[in-house]
């Protein structure tokens, strides 16, 4: 079954499936430790060596499992792991798994602009007006009518002392937004790459560990992003391009790396996102097969009633008009032929001599004949006319 | 009653040489 079209055929919504958006992807880390190389930790070693690949790999190396930064001594402390998608995820949640104590204060990052720019998606710390300027999240959760980044308290550490960092897209958001019906919510889970900054390391009795002498390091297994590959409600499932970028499988007369523009001839109405009710899919022109190109006119669209503002160019086969529908002047409709057969205009050949004009009647095919002339190209005198050696009057009464 | 069709050679274009349609 075609995810994206029901069993009538009739475009639908469709989304592709919930994935590891991180998984195999690179991380890059500000900080890694085993250059130089250290007893614990040598970067040459695969057996010793705690790269920041580890974080997104599906594991199963016979080398350790975590990735570690180098030892932080002192301020600053900031380590940074930054995932790259390839391309715009819908996100829903982030987690990093800790090997070692969680930090006491991070903050998750995303970029919707492949790395140009950065906004937060939250906080996460123990003192977060002093770590970040920020209120922490009210019990209550969200306030504001619009999601936000907030503060939330800091991962805790477990028994065995590692930790978990965990975010889900709906802790920053209020209440009642649905994705499918609010852009700002879809602007808000929107993300092309991922950034963890830990911010500052627990210390034990210390709120305040950049003030620690005591030499630290973050050490981490596992980094997930959970999302969908974002295609605007037009495909289902996000392959590798032909230079191995990953792009939505389009459907519904849209492309792009998103879906997010209509092909180029699917244009008789504006690109929309799908929702769960209508697929919004680009409509093509209508051109009865004699046009390759067409182009959206916004004011003929509102006049339709928001139905058709396609307009096709360059038709073809001796026709015309917006959508092919009528024959250009000098042809006509042959009556015999459907509207999309190549020849369903005809040529008027309207003779050169008993005709006025050379344009014919676009219906029925009948050239202006001159007084005396008949036939519908204007060939033939009339009856009780005989034809005559004058060109400009090529048929006269018989006396 | 069906009449012929007009014989482009029966026309005296001396006076129309401008109307003259290329054949």
């Amino acid at each position: 079954p075609d995810p994206c079209h029901d069993e009538g055929g009739a475009p639908r919504a469709c989304v592709p499936g919930l994935v590891n958006a991180a998984l195999g992807r690179e991380v890059l880390a500000s900080s890694t430790c085993g250059r130089p190389a250290t007893r614990a930790c040598d970067a040459s070693d695969p057996r010793r060596a705690h790269p920041a690949a580890l974080l997104t790999s599906a594991g199963g190396g016979a080398g350790p499992l975590c990735w570690r930064s180098d030892s932080l001594a002192r301020a600053p402390l900031n380590v940074t792991l930054t995932v790259a998608l390839g391309k715009a995820f819908e996100v829903v949640f982030v987690s990093l798994r800790f090997c070692s104590a969680p930090p006491a204060s991070a903050a998750l990052l995303k970029s919707q602009d492949h790395g140009r720019s950065w906004a937060p998606l939250g906080f996460f710390s123990s003192h977060c007006r002093l770590d970040y300027g920020r209120p922490p999240v009210p019990a209550t959760g969200p306030a504001g009518p619009g999601p936000e980044a907030l503060c939330f308290p800091a991962p805790q550490a477990q028994p065995d002392g590692s930790g978990l960092l965990a975010f889900s897209v709906q802790d920053g958001s209020p209440p009642g937004l649905d994705l499918a019906s609010s852009p700002v919510l879809q602007d808000w889970v929107t993300a092309t790459d991922i950034r963890v900054v830990l911010t500052r390391p627990t210390a034990p009795g210390d709120a305040r560990a950049s003030e620690a002498a005591v030499p630290y390091s973050y050490s981490a297994a596992e980094l997930q992003v959970g999302g969908r590959c974002k295609c605007n409600g037009h495909a289902s499932r996000c392959l590798p391009d032909t230079q191995g970028r990953l792009a939505c499988d389009c459907r519904h007369g849209t492309e792009g790396p998103d879906c997010g523009r209509c092909k180029p001839f699917y244009c008789d109405r504006p690109w929309q996102r799908a929702t769960a009710r209508e697929a919004h899919a680009c409509l093509a022109c209508s051109c009865n097969g004699h046009a390759r190109r067409c182009r959206f006119n916004m004011e003929l669209y509102r006049l339709s009633g928001r139905r058709s503002g396609g307009v096709c160019l360059n038709c073809r086969h001796n026709t015309a008009g917006r959508h092919c529908h009528y024959c250009r002047e000098g042809f006509y409709r042959d009556a015999g032929r459907a509207l999309s057969d190549r020849r369903a205009c005809r040529a008027c050949d309207c003779h050169p001599v008993g005709a006025a004009g050379k344009t014919c009647n676009q219906t029925t095919g009948q050239c202006p004949c001159k007084d005396g002339v008949t036939g519908l190209t204007c060939n033939r005198c009339a009856p009780g006319f005989q034809q005559s050696r004058s060109p400009v009057a090529p048929c006269v009464k018989i006396p | 009653e069906v009449m012929p069709t007009l014989d482009m050679a029966l026309f005296d274009w001396t006076d129309y040489e401008d109307l003259k349609p290329e054949v």
